[in-house]
């Protein structure tokens, strides 16, 4: 459901070790990249690697029908055109009904499928769900190795607050990290002489520095990257001057990681 | 004013 925000259709990639996505947006201003492995399923088995092409806008509204309860099961036969996910129904919402959502075609770029909503009391205590693979350019990142000048560690929940308050306030933010200190502002939102009074590193933030780092980023996809925050107790801010932000969510088996060009020139 | 930058040169279609 975050990858959805920013990407509406991708590969996942999957193997015997785990399941991986890397698509970029349409403006190709961000890309996403999650990896989750195969011990964070309850039970996971991948006889032959192949891509998964789906269009994530179908996905998420199909994952809109599951409770937070539900075990989800993902399947993908050889050669077949569906990803089925079959809803356990522990829910007593669901438990009555069975729904199935099938379209057909190859092709992520048409607009949304219809589907068929069939409803019933006495069909079986599952929830079948069907949505159709597509092939997707896969993208090559040589470029994940690089090492960073700063490296912010904060909890998610601070930085989702952060964001999202100041993107009430305007369409972009500059992000400062120097030895003592990270300045996640809007710019001009105070005179630098408040600035310094205010200046203090709250609880549960580490800061990371081989140099003074100064970006400006659009704060909607800030937003949009902060959506993965429940995912993760912290995040973590990767920083070099004129290179792309990582916004990487770390999760037991997995992570989901967020790159933003900066804004650039004067 | 800044314009938004690009990821391209830092990632690249296959």
């Amino acid at each position: 459901k975050s990858c959805s925000i920013l990407v509406t259709d991708a590969n996942f990639e999957c193997n015997e070790e785990n399941i991986m996505l890397q698509a970029m947006d349409n403006s190709h201003i961000a890309l996403v990249s999650v990896e989750i492995g195969a011990p964070g399923f309850t039970s996971y088995r991948c006889d032959r690697t192949m891509p998964l092409g789906v269009d994530l806008t179908s996905l998420t509204k199909v994952l809109r029908c599951a409770k937070d309860e539900n075990i989800c099961t993902l399947k993908a036969a050889d050669e077949a055109d569906v990803l089925n996910l079959v809803y356990d129904a522990k829910s007593a919402f669901f438990s009555p009904f069975f729904f199935a959502f099938m379209w057909h075609g190859r092709d992520a770029s048409s607009p949304f499928p219809p589907f068929f909503l069939l409803c019933s009391a006495l069909l079986p205590l599952f929830i079948h769900l069907n949505i159709s693979l597509s092939s997707q350019t896969p993208i090559t990142s040589s470029w994940p190795e690089t090492k960073y000048d700063t490296r912010v560690t904060l909890p998610s929940a601070e930085f989702t607050r952060i964001v999202r308050d100041l993107s009430q306030l305007g369409e972009h933010v500059r992000i400062e990290v120097s030895k003592e200190v990270v300045r996640i502002s809007k710019l001009k939102a105070k005179s630098s002489a408040e600035d310094e009074d205010n200046d203090s590193i709250p609880t549960g933030v580490v800061i990371e520095m081989n140099q003074h780092v100064s970006l400006t980023f659009s704060l909607k996809y800030l937003v949009n990257f902060s959506k993965s925050g429940s995912l993760s107790g912290e995040v973590q801010l990767l920083m070099s001057n004129d290179v792309p932000l990582l916004v990487a969510y770390d999760f037991t088996q997995g992570y989901i990681r967020c790159y933003l060009a900066p804004k650039i020139g004067d | 004013s800044k314009q938004q930058g690009r990821l391209d040169g830092f990632f690249t279609m296959k």
